[in-house]
């Protein structure tokens, strides 16, 4: 039987997000991209 | 950061949140492995200690730096945040860890491209001054997993940080596992001696042979050298880099005769955790009959010398090449590791050597691919009419089939190795569950430093979610192969089918690749893990807690001990304890008030007891009656028999 190419589901749509990536498409504008400062939280 | 009040305990208690993914939930679990394996830092489930973690899926991946003191402290594990290297980096910060650019000596190794950062984010590339940070005497680093990338907060598409050394452009923002000054600076930072599950590395490079010693049982010793004649022409320590340098152990089974032994037993070693798992290269250039013994000399009160344990054996022919060999242990006690090597009866023209040991106190990878010839696959074109490598097949303990593919230029990307697992036909499928539930496959290329502390390997995992169903077929994507995968074949012709593949595109850059020791004896190794991960489904301790400012009391220790059918949880003795509820003619009973009993079970029960007993008795009198009536029919035929006797007689 031929070889049929099976469906994949990458992840990562091609691209290597690095953290910064991640946090930067969700529109956080954390503290050097990803450190949470006390006076950030929530009471 | 700079300030006692920013440490942790060396144990750190944390809570995985319910929200969390069953993947990241599994990766955190692998994390801390990595935190036990490399530095001092261990985590345990949180039991109502003032401060804790607690892990959660929010937008996004963060931490705070350094403890603060609040009781419970938040890290987020978002969508996409699930990579082993990424919550390493986030509980770095949890921990007390700047970025590793925005040191006070920063701009001596690193310059900061300004007007190549975005409007507005110019101060993520700030540095402090060394009142605030540290950098505990570590020499600047560029392959920290603190260290943001090149392109981060670009504008465009030129960096934003070029490195001073150029060498080093690609390789600051890695995203694999914790540099060796990473642990270093960690190590210095909480007065790090040791770590809980390390227990030894040897490369053979020194004389003392890393304290192993020739055992004086045996006819035969393990020879120390750099090169045999018939292979290795190497040692592996430094395959590739240099010749007849580095050193390895040697067996020679050319000479001699059938059965002759090298017994060479490490130092004592002392386990804390009871499981552990030794890692070896073995060479074998000696004859199909030869074998090595791995043996444990365990030492106990009863058996103050120590009793010897078989845990495996290696022969088979030889191939030419260092093989990597797993074998795990499970001792209590203090204890030896031994290796055996015993010459077989057919002819020999070298023998078998050993190099690159690594134990420890972690789980063994259930399966190894060695991937040979690997620079020429990485030069070629695409491979085959994929582009790519499948691995063996190969099961889970639950009895799955699976099989994990590598594309060794990238499917579009064509400087990227690509990683996907699929779910394959297998000989169990009919008896399983489907689709398949909550396995975790995890991926490691094999960073082959000969020290397993200081390797940066590249790790994925991949878990079935049974639910999750493929937006192209709408089927379930974990479904069986044979009802959602294609047609396929192994090497040998054998039909199969494979499930659809999950993974990424982007497992590491090429660059990555050829940096540290993926790359070895011009192969690579992935190891492959597949564990049942449904025990994580639920984690959350919900822990009733009072808190003020800065104190967090513990009133309810027991909330996750799980009382059911609405049993309440009291805490005796520091110990959760159930109490049931009790009806009118109702009550649960058991541990965790599973069982359900009624008066009617209870009259139900009476009933049948009175009944049998009844029977019973009734038996009893029957048998009773019939073996007297036998007796007494038995005494008077012999009399009978008598008189008749008598009778005739006369």
């Amino acid at each position: 039987l031929p070889v049929q190419t099976p469906f994949e589901t990458d992840e990562d749509n091609e691209i290597e997000q690095d953290i910064f990536d991640i946090n930067e498409a969700l529109g956080l504008n954390l503290f050097e991209g990803d450190i949470k400062l006390e006076n950030e939280r929530n009471s | 950061i700079i300030g006692d009040e920013y440490r942790w305990p060396h144990t750190i208690p944390y809570v995985l949140e319910d929200s969390l993914e069953m993947n990241a939930k599994g990766l955190i679990l692998k994390a801390f492995e990595q935190y036990r394996l490399k530095t001092c830092i261990d985590f345990k489930p949180w039991e109502g200690e003032r401060n804790y973690i607690s892990v959660f899926k929010g937008s996004g991946c963060w931490s705070s730096v350094g403890n603060r003191q609040q009781g419970r402290q938040e890290i987020s594990i978002g969508q996409s945040c699930d990579r082993l290297a990424t919550i390493e980096h986030e509980f770095l910060h949890a921990l007390g860890f700047w970025h590793e650019q925005s040191r006070s000596d920063r701009d001596d190794y690193v310059t900061i491209m300004r007007d190549r950062i975005q409007a507005g984010r110019e101060h993520n590339f700030n540095k402090y001054d060394d009142k605030t940070s540290d950098f505990l005497n570590v020499p600047y680093d560029y392959t920290s997993v603190m260290h943001y990338s090149k392109t981060a907060f670009m504008n465009g598409t030129e960096p934003t940080i070029l490195t001073n050394i150029p060498a080093f452009i690609d390789v600051i923002g890695q995203r694999m596992d914790f540099s060796e000054y990473d642990i270093q600076k960690l190590s210095r930072l909480y007065n790090c001696t040791s770590s809980l599950s390390f227990m030894e590395t040897c490369s053979f490079e020194l004389e003392n042979v890393c304290g192993m010693v020739q055992s004086t049982e045996d006819n035969d010793d393990w020879q120390r050298i750099t090169q045999v004649s018939s292979g290795p022409q190497d040692d592996h320590t430094y395959a590739g880099i240099c010749q007849e340098t580095g050193y390895f152990l040697h067996f020679n089974t050319s000479t001699g005769n059938p059965g002759d032994r090298a017994v060479l037993e490490s130092r004592f070693l002392y386990p804390k955790r009871g499981f552990q798992c030794l890692q070896f290269y073995y060479f074998n250039s000696g004859s199909e009959g030869d074998q090595l013994n791995i043996l444990v000399k365990e030492y106990t009160e009863e058996n103050p010398n120590g009793t010897l344990r078989l845990v495996g054996t290696i022969q088979g022919s030889p191939v030419g090449y260092w093989e990597l060999h797993h074998v795990s242990l499970n001792v209590m006690s203090k204890f030896r590791i031994v290796f055996e090597g015993v010459k077989g009866s057919t002819a020999s023209n070298g023998g078998f050597s050993i190099d690159d040991i690594n134990l420890s106190e972690t789980a063994c990878p259930h399966h190894v691919w060695h991937i040979r010839n690997f620079t020429h696959l990485l030069n070629s074109s695409p491979l085959g009419l994929e582009g790519k490598l499948y691995s063996p097949p190969f099961y889970s303990p639950e009895g799955y089939a699976f099989e994990v593919s590598i594309y060794v230029n990238g499917s579009t990307t064509p400087f990227n190795l690509a990683m996907y697992v699929s779910l394959i036909s297998g000989a169990n499928d009919d008896f399983l569950q489907w689709p398949c539930a909550w396995q975790q496959v995890t991926v490691v290329l094999l960073d082959q430093h000969p020290d397993i502390r200081q390797r940066m390997s590249n790790v994925r995992s991949v878990t079935t979610d049974p639910t999750y169903v493929q937006e192209s077929s709408g089927e379930y994507l974990w479904d069986r192969p044979n009802k959602v995968g294609t047609n396929a074949s192994f090497p040998n012709g054998t039909q199969f089918m494979r499930g659809p593949g999950y993974g990424t595109s982007a497992f590491l850059t090429h660059e990555r690749l050829k940096i540290r020791d993926f790359i070895k004896d011009d192969g690579v190794f992935i190891l492959i893990t597949t564990e049942d991960i449904s025990h994580l489904i639920s984690t959350e301790q919900n822990f009733t807690t009072t808190q003020t400012p800065h104190q967090m009391t513990t009133t309810d220790v027991c909330a996750a001990y799980g009382c059911q059918n609405d049993g309440i949880c009291i805490v005796v003795d520091g110990k959760p304890v159930c109490r049931c509820p009790v009806g009118v003619d109702w009550w649960y009973t058991g541990d965790k008030c599973e069982t359900k009993g009624t008066k009617e079970n209870t009259v139900i029960i009476a009933v049948a007891s009175s009944l049998s007993i009844f029977a019973v008795m009734l038996i009893i009198t029957v048998v009773t009656a019939c073996c007297i009536k036998k007796k007494y029919r038995k005494k008077i035929n012999a009399i009978n028999n008598l008189k008749f006797q008598n009778a005739s007689a006369f």
